[in-house]
């Protein structure tokens, strides 16, 4: 069973200065950190619990914390994964989904089974990729989108081009 | 071509071709363009003068001069255009870089900056900003919120309850900004939120500049009794700044909307697919 109550002590606990505005030792800065980290497992429980509950399924669902650095085993390797998006917001809302993918075509569906435009593009740091498409969310709700590799589709990944500023 | 330029339905976005710096962004709904320049700067930490013994620490922002220096005067840039997004990517150095973007329908620039690690091997603190530089004129006025509701106008070197001394010209002007911090003349507003809470100001006029890292090599005295240095490499940290170009008169119905969908953004979930039925019928 999920439980949230680990989150909000951790939250009241950083309700301190030192945890608002950073003037604490390097030390109790990183317990800060593990708390907040500690009290956001049994969240994921939670939100599985009810996300399985509202969709009627019970899934294995997965929480990739890692999306600002483009990490996410999950849609880096799955062929097929769905991607469930949770709009905490009281109105609806569209949102541009972006996630780490491996080196493939990809085709993406609505919740009606409709497929939507989608774009691969390469990160130039790192030479990885992210899948792009839009979502539509509904009100205080969540859309459930499709994602599958498309066989035999050469992934038409958007290279970025080098500019070559003059030479200084 | 030498236009180096990304444009969605609403948003248009000019770069120096030689220098790869932002330096004008054009709202096309409203038919405004401004020139505006975006850059990364890092003041030099004080360590203490014949003024003032105050260090630049955790709890005390303090430069060792008004003038910040440029972390680059250019950038490396890639450039990527699909049909759901245009970015520029520009590389300022091996501890700064950018992306700027605009997906489709967007009706703001997504500025997301990789900052750090700071390198402090010349024995120099660092305070990182990234500071937009515009001709707007507004008289020593700028606007930051708190905790995303009020908005108070701030004048520089000036206090509304006591008269101030002011000693301080860079830091004395700083004010928290949680999630936006705008700048305006009568006619155009320029707004930049922020995902995070930071420190902000205007320190000339049509100039707005917000602190997005900082490694220091001193404790300043207050209590913590340690530099806020990080220990080994030090953090790298990326976060995002979004800039919206308004007329005046609309501009808070774009930065209010965009900053809720900011503060309360959507949760992604994935599943493999193929669950079983959570009710047995």
């Amino acid at each position: 069973s999920g439980d949230s109550a680990p989150l909000n002590e951790a939250m009241a606990v950083l309700q301190h200065h030192d945890a608002v505005s950073g003037t604490s030792k390097q030390h109790v800065a990183d317990d800060y950190a593990r708390q907040l980290a500690a009290g956001w497992d049994p969240c994921e429980v939670l939100l599985s619990n009810a996300l399985a509950r509202l969709s009627g399924f019970k899934e294995n669902f997965t929480y990739c914390r890692n999306l600002n650095i483009s990490v996410c085993p999950l849609s880096q390797t799955a062929k097929n994964f769905q991607v469930i998006i949770y709009n905490p917001l009281g109105r609806k809302m569209d949102w541009m989904v972006r996630l780490p993918v491996s080196e493939h075509g990809f085709v993406v569906r609505d919740p009606n089974g409709t497929v939507v435009p989608s774009d691969v593009v390469i990160l130039p740091s790192s030479d990885g990729q992210e899948l792009l498409f839009p979502a539509s969310l509904p009100a205080l709700g969540f859309s459930i989108y499709s994602v599958s590799q498309a066989p035999g589709q050469r992934p038409h990944a958007h290279k970025p081009q080098p500019r070559s500023p003059r030479t200084w | 071509s030498r236009d180096l330029a990304i444009q969605n339905e609403h948003i248009r976005a000019r770069f120096d071709p030689d220098t790869g710096l932002l330096v004008e962004m054009e709202n096309l709904d409203q038919n405004l363009v401004l020139p505006v320049r975006q850059a990364f700067y890092w003041y030099n930490a004080s360590t203490g003068n014949n003024q003032s013994a105050q260090v630049s620490g955790a709890y005390i922002f303090r430069p060792n001069q008004q003038e910040p220096w440029m972390v680059s005067h250019w950038a490396q840039t890639r450039v990527v255009k699909t049909p759901l997004v245009q970015e520029i990517h520009q590389n300022f150095s091996a501890w700064c870089s950018q992306v700027v973007r605009l997906y489709r329908g967007q009706r703001h620039l997504e500025l997301e900056w990789t900052v750090g690690p700071i390198p402090v091997g010349d024995g120099w603190g660092k305070e990182i900003i990234s500071r937009f530089d515009t001709a707007l004129e507004t008289k020593g006025l700028f606007y930051t919120d708190s905790n995303g509701r009020e908005v108070l106008e701030r004048r520089r070197d000036y206090r509304p309850t006591w008269k101030l001394n002011q000693t301080e010209a860079v830091a004395g002007n700083y004010y928290p900004v949680n999630s936006r911090i705008y700048i305006r003349d009568s006619n155009t507003q320029l707004t930049v939120l922020t995902d995070r809470s930071q420190g902000g100001s205007s320190l000339r006029d049509g100039s707005v500049e917000l602190m997005v890292h900082r490694r220091l090599l001193k404790d300043d005295g207050r209590g913590v009794a340690e530099a806020l240095l990080e220990d080994g490499l030090g953090r790298w940290v990326r976060g995002r700044h979004l800039v919206l170009l308004d007329k005046v008169q609309t501009a808070a119905t774009g930065h209010r909307l965009e900053a809720e969908k900011e503060v309360l953004a959507p949760q992604v979930v994935l599943s493999s697919g193929g669950g079983v039925p959570y009710h047995v019928k």
